[in-house]
């Protein structure tokens, strides 16, 4: 999956890929105050292709957790499952609902997207990209967008997580990449040179055909931007 | 000698049953076609069971190819020649109460020999969906062996069926499988039932049918989504049935007349039934026991919630109950309704649970408060508007309009428990309709402006299986979009669930599958409009009652519905004798109607015509 963050004070963004196997978790977001987290499986194309590089890689099914409110939500492209404490609700992407509790709303837009918002403060938004059929190897994923985060506590971590807080770097030396259609620059970040190649990616909160984000790309699963390696954020279960 | 099949001369050589549904609402055609094979005249019955909740819309008689059809008349104008018939003594009632579900329309008509005779009943229903899936039932009994014996059911369902069987209690499976054929594919379904007349026959060598019992359609419809909008000629009907919530906990309590008069059979099956509902109580359900007699007893001072521990001690009480004494329902019903208030306001029970009471009685009120409107006054007081009432009649000789009143006063319905071997399954299948609510206080909301005439669209509860159906009209039929939105409180959270048509696509996409009846939607929305006034109209008073009844008059003769205000009167030809007949449509208060007498038709002399009257009540 495609990483984007933007990075408002300056005016940009900053983007990476993480490449790893079918089936592997990812902690996105962590919050051991707020007691919330989000993590993401990964699904590839149908038609896996032999070399890694060339494998294209979503999420396919998206985990949020609210310890405080013992609530969860599990998301895939065929269904939405929440879960308050033991009982279950389960809608399908066809239904238009909004569902509300004390400190809690989830809004399902039918086949287009669900926002869940924890009070003030704190809003995620699920997207769902249906792909055309054919050829048949792609198959449905999802996007996940931080809509707001204030409200999240300063210890956030998590692959997205970690960048709520508001963070510093530097681009100089802007020059011709190997791809000579695209610029090659340095970044500081996190105290780490990197070298980021200028290119864009797409939004797609608006709608289907999604905004154009021009972002400095991290080569390396992220490498020297996430804390850590991508490695560390890969955990068990969605739960 | 006489084709096989004839009895008495007369051969009923063809009877088909046609069944279309489109969208739930089902419109049959009971067609049977008899001759007289005999020297001289003989009389032909016609026998056609339907089903308690249709309407008559249609009934037309065919003497030698000269058809008599039936004209809607408000009843009160058509009375009036009943009456001077009935006080000749030649009158007959055509339509009386036939077993639990259904009422029973019987004609005769004489018929002169080596004529033929065609009797066309037609009668529509709304299917309504309980415990996941729509039934329609057909009750078959032709008297002899039909050369042409057909019953044909064409559904077509815009959601697309999700699963669809036939069932006849009469044959049996290997017989069945060459005479019955189902299929359902997407939107439409098929059933076929076409018995050869060897396989009508009792025994090989027998001339007696055995297609005698009950014959039963059930299906449901894909529900992708929970809500489903159809809209045809500036009508819409609304479908709504979420699933995947989680249950709603109930607070319920039992109020159980334990009487004299329920000694025997009848408390022995409500022990079993209560026994069999104990197995079926989830955990976070609570639960109360109130028997009354001439006094009131109560298994625990408050409701308990139904832990494995308290449902073993339930279970040990309901087997001890026994029967004495008169029958206190003001007590009973009272103490039960302060066990849920109290449980309510002393927190006992979960902020989002839902209450009911279900009362089981067979017999009215002798001792304590025994004036019917003193004791409904009370209880509509108690409740005051907070949970519903259910009334469960048992047997036949009680004022099952008292229960029936208080119930509807009080949100809720009564039912008629039949002192048959099953007594334990209807009440069983009775607390399974509402022990899974999905949903409290739901209410179906549109536009302001933009719709007339809307049906109830306001539910206290949306129960797991069953579905809700609200149907209304445009007022601008030009309108582009169309927008349902339905709120509703669930288990834990509150749910508002949006429909968006696009009014234009819809009718268009719909006149593409063609449709089997047009104009279904609207008929739908009278069916359900007079229903549902008829309703209204047995809790009012005064005004009220007299503007709902003029309503309900004015649809039952618009869309041709034979209801409890109108009557059909069908032309037949003079035979020189002055005679009526009339078809009331059973109440449920057990009034006895006037027996089915045969109706006379000589069709020999046929210069003028009088009438005769096909009546609903």
């Amino acid at each position: 999956p495609h990483f984007i963050i933007r990075v408002p004070e300056k005016e940009d963004a900053i983007c990476f890929n993480i490449d790893e196997a079918p089936g592997t978790v990812l902690r996105l977001v962590q919050d051991p105050v707020t007691g919330l987290t989000v993590n993401g499986q990964i699904i590839g194309d149908k038609t896996a292709s032999p070399d890694s590089k060339a494998r294209r890689t979503y999420f396919g099914r998206l985990g949020i957790a609210h310890t405080h409110l013992d609530f969860r939500v599990e998301v895939t492209p065929e269904k939405i499952t929440l879960w308050n404490g033991a009982a279950q609700s389960i809608f399908s992407w066809l239904d238009t609902v909004t569902i509300t509790q004390d400190g809690l709303s989830v809004t399902i837009n039918r086949k287009k997207n669900m926002l869940v918002s924890f009070g003030e403060g704190v809003t995620f938004l699920i997207v769902l990209h249906q792909v055309w059929k054919q050829p048949p190897g792609h198959q449905d994923f999802l996007g996940f967008y931080v809509v707001d985060s204030h409200r999240m506590s300063a210890q956030t971590h998590g692959l997205l997580g970690q960048f709520f807080h508001p963070f510093d770097f530097e681009v100089s030396d802007i020059r011709p990449g190997s791809d000579p259609s695209k610029l090659d620059a340095t970044m500081v970040v996190k105290s780490h040179r990197l070298v980021v190649t200028r290119g864009s990616q797409k939004d797609y909160r608006k709608d289907a055909n999604g905004t154009k984000v021009v972002c400095w790309f991290v080569h390396n699963n992220g490498e020297g931007l996430i804390d850590g390696v991508h490695t560390d954020y890969i955990i068990p279960a969605l739960f | 000698s006489l084709p096989e099949g004839a009895v008495n001369g007369i051969e009923v050589y063809s009877t088909k049953i046609t069944c279309k549904v489109t969208s739930r609402f089902a419109h049959n055609v009971v067609t049977t076609r008899a001759v007289n094979r005999a020297e001289n005249a003989q009389e032909v019955f016609f026998d056609v069971d339907l089903p308690k909740t249709a309407f008559i819309t249609n009934f037309t008689l065919t003497i030698d190819g000269v058809t008599y059809p039936g004209n809607i008349k408000e009843k009160e104008v058509a009375k009036k020649q009943y009456e001077k018939a009935v006080s000749q003594g030649k009158t007959a009632g055509l339509v009386k109460a036939s077993g639990r579900k259904l009422e029973k329309f019987t004609v005769s008509v004489n018929v002169a020999a080596g004529s033929k005779v065609t009797f066309e009943l037609t009668y529509e229903e709304l299917l309504k969906r309980r415990q996941g899936k729509y039934e329609m039932y057909l009750k078959v009994q032709p008297k002899q062996l039909v050369r042409d014996f057909e019953i044909e059911v064409d559904i077509f369902e815009p959601q697309g069926l999700s699963m669809l069987d036939a069932q006849a209690s009469f044959i049996t499976n290997d017989l069945l499988g060459s005479a019955l054929t189902k299929s359902f594919s997407g939107k439409k379904g098929h059933v076929s039932f076409k018995p050869s007349l060897d396989q009508q026959r009792s025994c090989p060598t027998c001339t007696d049918s055995l297609l005698n019992g009950d014959f039963t359609i059930t299906y449901d419809v894909n529900r992708e989504s929970p809500a489903n909008v159809q809209i045809v000629n500036g009508y819409f009907v609304h479908f709504f049935a979420p699933q995947g919530l989680p249950v709603v906990p109930k607070n319920v309590v039992f109020v159980i007349d334990i009487s004299g008069s329920m000694s025997g059979r009848k408390i022995q099956q409500t022990r079993e039934a209560l026994l069999k509902i104990l197995d079926d109580v989830k955990e976070d359900d609570y639960l109360n026991f109130i028997l009354f007699s001439g006094g009131v007893t109560t298994w625990k001072d408050h409701l308990v919630q139904a832990t494995p521990e308290n449902l073993q001690e339930a279970r040990a009480f309901v087997r001890k109950i026994g029967v004495d004494g008169m029958t206190n329902i003001n007590d009973g019903l009272l103490t039960g309704i302060t066990v849920l208030n109290e449980a309510r306001k002393e927190h006992r029970v979960p902020e989002r649970s839902t209450s009911i009471v279900i009362m089981l009685t067979d017999g009215d009120a002798n001792t304590g408060e025994s004036r019917p409107e003193k004791i409904q006054e009370n209880v509509r007081n108690a409740i005051g508007g907070k949970f519903p009432l259910y009334n469960l009649g048992f047997g036949n000789n009680l004022n099952y309009n008292f229960l029936e009143t208080m119930a509807l006063q009080n949100h809720g319905l009564a039912r008629r428990i039949y002192e048959d071997s099953d007594a334990s399954l209807q009440l069983q299948g009775f607390y399974e309709e509402v022990a899974n609510p999905l949903l409290m206080d739901v209410e179906v909301q549109y536009p302001e402006n933009a719709i007339l005439d809307l049906t109830q669209n306001t539910y206290q509860h949306f129960y797991d299986g069953s579905e809700i159906v609200v149907a209304g009209r445009l007022l601008d039929e030009e309108m582009n979009s169309f927008k349902a939105d339905v709120k509703g409180q669930g288990a834990i959270n509150d749910l508002t669930f949006t429909e968006e048509v696009d009014v234009k696509e819809m009718e268009k996409a719909l006149q593409e599958q063609g449709y089997i009846f047009g104009d279904f939607i609207e008929r739908l929305w009278a069916y359900l409009t007079i229903e549902q006034l008829l309703e209204k109209r047995k809790n009012a008073h005064g005004e009220e009652k007299e503007n709902l009844t003029a309503q309900a008059l004015d649809l039952s003769l618009k869309y041709h519905f034979v209801t409890p205000l109108t009557s059909m009167v069908v032309t037949k030809p003079e035979d020189n004798e002055d005679q009526a007949a009339i078809a009331d449509k059973p109440g449920e208060d057990g009034t006895p109607l006037t027996p089915s007498r045969s109706w006379m038709v000589g069709y020999q002399h046929p210069q003028t015509s009088h009438y005769n009257y096909v009546d609903g009540d």
